[in-house]
């Protein structure tokens, strides 16, 4: 005699990331639309309540995708989520007057100047997983290596990218500053060039 | 010239600072690999006076993984006229044959140990190990020899009284 063995109930997920609503500025209404791509997931829904060890994105010197999971390590943060510290954010500059502050160490003629920050508006920012460029990232390209890889965080110079894959190339949005009217531009294009190679540089490295 | 790049992409929202690129087959022209300059052009930047290579980054791009150069064993191996896997098999047919060598001969050893006579080679060998030892300061020489050197008994020159 041998029992019957029960099957276990199969349960389903589907891999198809779904649209989602959400109100921005108040009043306005969206539908947002999940994206894939390499297996990072952009434009995701937020979760309900926020996780500080929820995980982020970093990316490699090529640009490949990998997941950080924050953990607390003897009561601390450990590869916890990027600090921007103020790279994103507007500086305004303030100026008071010795009559409107009433400082006792002020003299009457002296001006006292103060600069705050502005938060930057994080209603398509907050959606992106993925660790933004900032300066601090800059890597230094060239023979010397003495030139900076700005506006670039990744990819590395000299990197090789293979066939079918996919990169994630990623710059400092604030480093395209219209010189004219000083704004961040609001849309930018790649392009991709062929180089000529020296007969001499060819190899090279392996010699 | 921006007619010189390969590929453009559409213009696209400078809000994440991010853009995945998937290399194309099409973008090797047949080459194994090729080296590009990737470079950004933001809006305020017309196409002609766009120049890539103010902020430009140098990268390659490969169809696979590199094959490692040959190193001085193998061009030695391939100037002997052994390519490829070959040198492996010359390497485990010598201790095969030496292998199968051994064993052919502990058979023949033991199929003939009836019609075998090696008498005089064994006395011989006894002998070396009884053989006279000679005198006693080389005894240190002869440790390995079943004979032992005998301890000399003591000589009396003069007879003792009550032996007298």
């Amino acid at each position: 005699y041998r029992q019957a063995i029960k099957p276990r109930p199969t349960t389903t997920t589907s891999e198809v990331v779904k649209p989602w609503r959400r109100t921005i500025y108040s009043t306005q209404r969206e539908i947002v639309t999940p994206i894939v791509i390499a297996g990072v997931t952009l434009s995701a829904k937020p979760p309900a309540s926020s996780d500080p060890l929820e995980p982020w994105v970093s990316l490699d010197k090529l640009g490949n995708p990998k997941t950080i999971k924050p953990k607390i390590e003897k009561g601390r943060t450990v590869d916890g989520h990027p600090d921007y510290s103020t790279y994103f954010k507007t500086v305004h500059t303030t100026t008071f007057s010795p009559e409107e502050l009433k400082a006792h160490n002020l003299e009457t003629d002296e001006l006292y100047t103060e600069e705050f920050f502005e938060e930057e508006d994080e209603t398509y920012v907050s959606l992106n997983p993925i660790i933004r460029c900032t300066p601090n990232r800059y890597r230094n390209k060239g023979l010397a290596k003495d030139i900076s890889s700005e506006p670039f965080c990744t990819p590395f110079e000299n990197v090789e990218w293979k066939l079918h894959e996919t990169y994630f190339v990623t710059w400092y949005t604030k480093f395209f500053e219209d010189p004219e009217t000083e704004k961040v531009a609001e849309r930018v294009r790649l392009h991709l060039f062929y180089v000529k190679e020296n007969p001499h540089e060819k190899g090279f490295k392996k010699r | 010239s921006l007619r010189a790049a390969f590929f453009s992409s559409e213009t696209v929202k400078n809000v994440d600072g991010l853009y995945p690129i998937k290399v194309d087959e099409e973008w090797f022209q047949e080459k194994q690999e090729k080296r590009v300059l990737l470079a950004i052009q933001p809006e305020y930047i017309s196409d002609e006076a766009f120049d890539p290579w103010s902020n430009g980054i140098l990268l390659k791009i490969i169809k696979g993984a590199r094959v490692a150069k040959n190193t001085k064993e193998q061009l030695a191996l391939q100037d002997a006229g052994i390519s490829d896997d070959t040198w492996y098999y010359v390497a485990l047919s010598t201790p095969t044959v030496v292998v199968i060598a051994c064993v052919a001969m502990y058979f023949f050893l033991f199929l003939n140990k009836k019609h075998r006579d090696i008498r005089d080679v064994r006395l011989f060998a006894v002998n070396q190990r009884r053989r006279v030892l000679g005198s006693f300061k080389d005894f240190k020489k002869y440790k390995k020899i079943n004979n032992r050197p005998y301890s000399e008994l003591p000589t009396h020159s003069k007879k003792s009284s009550k032996q007298g």
